[in-house]
């Protein structure tokens, strides 16, 4: 109970910090249990400091920090037991050019470590290029979906 | 354990028998918007075993069959299928004396929800148990809704650390 | 009281109706009183039909649609009472290219019709496009911003 | 009325003075994660007598003070003024008596925030009325934040409404 949720916190806490740090190029950050302390009962909050900028905690960060930083916590707790799917929903939305091409070496980079398919939503062209295949869906009856196979280079079209 | 086809039928706006291959690595997903992407995930997580109707989107979970468009009536059906890689044999007991598995979910409307792996009726929660075995299911943390970041981003700490408990 | 909010729902569904339909390029949308008979108490519910799609409430719908869906009851609010600034902050995200150019369009026909001055916050080189000048926020030196005027030509490099 | 220029001092990461000019019709703003731009927003609305810490992020209204980067000090002071073109007249009585209002806001650490209106002392309250007479304000449903339309999704039909009541 409380000896797994401790051993848990630890290995998740240093594997986020370790990807936070690949992610945002530099900085700090650390998992704090907050409001008790008993593991079983405590909040977690998210204390993060991007290379230049002060510590702060994850409310007072930017949209796009803010994602970076949940992304390396959701892959912080991934790598501490990795499932044989895994499937984002459109996480990249508010992320700029710069930070999805550091979200995308982070994904190649779990392809590396573990055996886990993924599945990758997305509106990014960045994103797009960066996949093994892709997938379109379409309407082309209203209201029907239908699955294609998408040429990566054709992809551009295909998004708008 | 891996997993390589899921399959939709009547499920959603797949109305039309789909077939979604699941290869290795990173496999990209394109569309306008409404065309149906989530709509996938929300097929794997369902024949995993999906409980609750909030986490389809749904007011109930008869909102998944599919409701008729312009020109196609409303089905009385929707299955799902998963088709799972087993030639390691890393199944629980009941389930390991075969290299595939196929899980399929069925919902009839008035009926319910009703499970099948390699075809032998099965129920919910041995399917649900099927899944966390292997470190993955429903509520899998590896599954990311969308604006499921912007919910933890928004959560209290109180409700972040359910993040945490999947990994302990 | 009651009066008033009466009316002003009469308005601003009147409003939504026509700026769905304008958005989604037909269709059927409205406002629905919901859990009251009183006015003061009631809920405010989205009931929507895409073309070509069923009618369902704001939360069976793709995150796309239901995004654009809000745009449109932002703006039937607007219309109502015109405020002399509007600001959005990257409401576009959800949004693929085409319904972005819907977006913009809208926003080009809220010029026409009000002296409303807007600022749009973007990372889409669609809506970028469509601005009258372009600002660029930067942070040359670490945890400072400056802001800068740019060239709408040179936006893309400014974004990444 | 219509509003000009922003200036913001030590307002966030904006240290140095940096002046916004509004101008008519789209004026767009660009720039990586974090470089600032939601903070432009959120000085606008604080200049506009926004009450609510939450609402700008912060835990509490001394966290909008410039608190310092790797080669600055932290500020002991933040202001905001916003420049509005009065031509026609329309400013409240005891405003409407000059073509240009400059609304300043600063607050002083351990001090509080104080409002000046062309350089005159002036209560939160007036400066929040002289904008609410105009159709504008910190709570204005024209101003929106990033990730307000997602909470106006998941919102209860009952917290939804409020936007109808910001029209009436
Ligand atoms: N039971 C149903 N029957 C028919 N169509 C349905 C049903 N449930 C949902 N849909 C349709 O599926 C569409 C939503 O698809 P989905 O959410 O997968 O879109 P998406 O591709 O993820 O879009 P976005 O890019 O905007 O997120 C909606 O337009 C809705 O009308
Ligand atoms: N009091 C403060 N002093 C110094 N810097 C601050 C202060 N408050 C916030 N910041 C910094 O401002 C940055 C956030 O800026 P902002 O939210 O405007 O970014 P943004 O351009 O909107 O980014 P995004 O595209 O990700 O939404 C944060 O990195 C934060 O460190
Ligand atoms: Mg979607
Ligand atoms: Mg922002």
């Amino acid at each position: 109970g409380r000896e797994r949720l401790l051993t848990a916190f630890e290995q998740v806490n240093a594997n986020f910090t370790m990807l936070f740090t690949h992610l945002f190029g530099g900085g700090e950050a650390n998992l704090v249990m907050v409001e008790s302390d008993d593991p079983l009962e405590a909040g977690l909050e998210i204390m993060c400091q991007p290379p230049g900028k002060k510590l702060s905690v994850l409310s007072l960060m930017s949209g796009g920090e803010q994602t970076l930083t949940c992304l390396a916590l959701i892959f912080a707790v991934f790598m501490a037991n990795p499932s044989p799917i895994c499937v984002l929903d459109e996480v990249d939305a508010p992320l700029d050019d710069a930070n999805v091409t550091r979200f995308c070496d982070m994904l190649d980079e779990m392809c590396r470590r573990t055996e886990t398919r993924f599945l990758v939503i997305t509106h990014h062209a960045v994103t797009m290029a960066r996949m093994d295949r892709l997938f379109g869906v379409t309407m082309q009856e209203q209201g029907v979906s239908q699955l294609v196979s998408v040429d990566l280079k054709r992809a551009e079209k295909l998004v708008a | 354990m891996q997993f390589s086809r899921l399959r939709l039928t009547g499920f959603k706006s797949f109305v039309d028998p789909t077939d979604l291959m699941i290869s290795t690595g990173l496999t990209g997903v394109v569309g306008p918007n409404g065309c149906g992407k989530s709509n996938l995930l929300e097929a794997l997580r369902w024949v995993m075993g999906e409980t609750r109707a909030k986490a389809m989107r749904g007011g109930g979970m008869e909102d998944v069959i599919f409701a008729g468009a312009a020109s196609r009536p409303a089905r009385n059906y929707a299955e799902v299928s998963l088709v799972i890689d087993n030639q390691d044999r890393v199944a629980p007991a009941g389930f390991n004396d075969s290299d595939t598995l196929e899980v399929t979910r069925r919902i009839t409307r008035d009926v319910g929800s009703a499970y099948k792996v390699n075809s032998k009726d099965t129920r919910a929660r041995d399917v649900q148990m099927l899944f966390a075995d292997a470190a993955t299911g429903a509520t899998s943390p590896a599954l990311v809704r969308q604006g499921q970041i912007a919910e933890l981003i928004n959560a209290k700490p109180q409700n972040r650390r359910k993040v945490l408990e999947d990994a302990a």
